[in-house]
């Protein structure tokens, strides 16, 4: 008996199994009854061929599917740190588009988790965004305490949205506002990477000529250059003092107003009184310091310690 | 032989299980990446 031959001969059976092992038995052996049982054994070589080519095929598939969902998984993760940064970079844009957001986090996060047992990214992402999340509430609301606008005039033809302060600004995003068709555009200090403070300069729906610079938050560096405020080749005024003016002792959030706007064409009334081209200190800051510094009940405690004091010194 | 064929027959089981859980979860990622990917645009 030549089994090596039936082992060869069991390949060709692949293609056409019955007709061959017909034949074989037929001619090597006389048993019918080994026939058949070789033939059984013929077909369980066939099968486990072909079954070893099946788990080779879908072994190699299984190969390439981890390898396609590993590039798509960083591909994801990649997009969404992308997203993140810049809905950290962009706060305004993210609160319209949160809503929008949050249902694709929730409906993602349960397949994050599927995808983090595969590539074991998911888990710091997670906590990473989750100390972002609780980080913000607190950055906004040190932000949110320390406010302070300036109204700045510009020329007629100045279209730009700039306004020369002394400091160094980035800016990094401009959208209109429903309220007002001008754009605003949003500034971010420069100088130094880890100042905090914002700018947003719009032109006002009042008066087009007027710029309105609302700053939050304060420097934690000097000054670049000692500066004056300008609109491009627009009056100056000192703003040495503007982000430094909302700084006082008060845990509430204070909004410190600057008009630097000229009173000869301002309709508001109460910049009615006259000013010089170039003053060097503004009546209106002087009274609205004047009033932060009175509404302060630290300011008047001092003050009146310090004139209790001096009258005993001259007594 | 049986023995292997039924060992390789649960292998082969096995990874087709594999294989299609695969699928799925790949599916849902470019979903997540293009729902991604629209919000970014």
């Amino acid at each position: 008996m030549d089994c090596s031959s039936y082992i060869n001969t069991s390949l060709d059976l692949n293609i056409n199994p019955y007709r061959v092992h017909e034949e074989v038995p037929k001619k090597e052996v006389g048993s019918k009854l080994f026939s058949l049982g070789m033939t059984k054994f013929s077909l369980k070589e066939e099968s486990t061929d072909e079954l070893e080519e099946e788990l080779k095929r879908v072994t190699a598939e299984n190969k390439k599917l981890v390898e396609m969902l590993s590039v798509v998984c960083e591909n994801y993760n990649s997009l969404r740190s992308h997203l993140m940064e810049y809905m950290r970079r962009n706060p305004e844009k993210e609160l319209s588009t949160s809503s929008k957001k949050r249902k694709s986090e929730s409906s993602n996060n349960n397949n994050n988790s599927n995808l983090m047992g595969i590539n074991n990214n998911g888990n710091s992402e997670s906590s990473s965004t989750d100390e972002e999340s609780c980080k913000k509430p607190k950055e906004e609301e040190n932000i949110k305490a320390k406010i302070s606008r300036a109204y700045v005039r510009t020329e007629a033809s100045d279209t730009g949205l700039i306004v020369k302060d002394g400091y160094q600004w980035r800016k990094y995003g401009q959208k209109v506002t429903r309220d007002n068709p001008c754009p605003r555009a949003y500034f971010k200090c420069s100088f130094a990477p880890s100042c905090p403070v914002k700018k947003k300069v719009q032109r006002s729906v009042d008066d087009q000529s007027v710029l309105v610079a609302t700053y939050e938050g304060e420097h934690n560096h000097p000054q670049s250059s000692p500066m004056e405020a300008t609109s491009g080749s627009g009056r100056s005024v000192s703003l040495g003092s503007v982000p430094c003016s909302a700084s006082l002792n008060s845990t509430a959030p204070k909004v410190v107003t600057l008009d630097l706007t000229n009173s000869k064409s301002s309709k508001d009334s109460k910049n009615n009184e006259p000013r010089k081209d170039s003053p060097k200190l503004p009546k209106n800051l002087v009274e609205q310091m004047a009033t932060s510094l009175t509404t302060d009940p630290n300011f008047r405690a001092a003050l009146v310690a310090a004139i209790s004091g001096r009258l005993m010194h001259n007594n | 032989k049986e023995e292997s064929t039924d060992e390789l027959e649960e292998e082969l089981k096995r990874v087709t299980a594999e294989n299609k859980k695969l699928v799925e979860m790949l599916s849902v990622v470019c979903e997540n990446y293009n729902s991604l990917r629209s919000h970014l645009m």
